[in-house]
């Protein structure tokens, strides 16, 4: 465990424990897209198959229960609190998030590392995790303003992925058999930074570059909070509501 | 393996 992983998982608890505490207190998921909510439950329910079979730490454990139970209170709120349903605005959150989904099954079908369910539901949800947020990113482009709900949320998410990749190159340089993956995810970052912003190419160029390994779509992810960390910094610096170009 | 490498993050 080191420092980048540590703070990587304490921003990823602070960025679903802020949302989970926001909608219970203010009774309102305004500008929060219920597809990346669930996507999020889909994923941790398909990586966590594991966890009261094989015990990593307590600390695993605890968070892994952590993340499940607020994925999963997050849905239930904005699915059955009938005051927190009212403020959740379905006209703009149409992601069809089958898009998502289906890819990322077939993907996980045909690469994992061996074809048991286990493995192959883990895959999925690495790859998953990947594209969950683009359901929040085209309704906050949609809805063109980020009250800091939303904003927050999206932001310790893109804090969390970055933490991670800090982590698998520390990783990477201290322990001797971690895989020679560097030189293939920065060539083909490259090649995705030259694809520019537009979300419908994200969304392509992710599903595209998540069949070159796990290692790829961690990348991807964080590669995906790129244009919205641009904007957000931007905004909190000149102290103007953010508002993400069309 | 890639994937026993990361099993062990969340």
């Amino acid at each position: 465990m080191n420092v980048f992983r540590l703070a990587g998982d304490m921003t990823h608890l602070i960025s679903v424990l802020v949302l989970l505490l926001k909608i219970h207190t203010i009774k309102s998921c305004a500008g929060v897209s219920l597809k990346t909510q669930e996507l999020y439950a889909l994923v941790f329910s398909t990586r966590y198959l594991d966890i009261f079979t094989d015990f990593t730490s307590l600390y695993n454990t605890v968070m892994k229960l952590i993340f499940l139970g607020s994925s999963f209170s997050i849905v239930w709120y904005m699915r059955h609190h009938k005051l927190v349903q009212r403020s959740y605005d379905k006209d703009h959150d149409t992601f069809r998030h089958q898009f998502l989904v289906l890819p990322c099954l077939i993907l996980a079908l045909l690469i994992h590392e061996q074809f048991t369910f286990k493995e192959v539901m883990w895959t999925f949800s690495i790859y998953l995790e990947a594209v969950a947020i683009l359901p929040q990113l085209v309704l906050l482009q949609r809805t063109r303003n980020i009250d800091n709900l939303t904003g927050q949320y999206v932001f310790f998410l893109g804090a969390y992925r970055s933490l991670y990749i800090l982590n698998w190159i520390y990783r990477y340089f201290t322990e001797p058999h971690y895989v020679h993956w560097i030189s293939t995810t920065s060539m083909f970052c490259v090649v995705l930074f030259c694809f520019g912003f537009t979300i419908f190419k994200w969304y392509l160029i992710s599903v595209l570059l998540l069949t070159l390994s796990a290692w790829m779509s961690g990348f991807v992810q964080t590669l995906l909070y790129a244009d919205f960390f641009y904007y957000y910094i931007n905004s909190w610096k000149n102290n103007v509501k953010l508002t993400l170009q069309a | 393996e890639d994937s026993e490498l990361l099993k062990d993050e969340l």
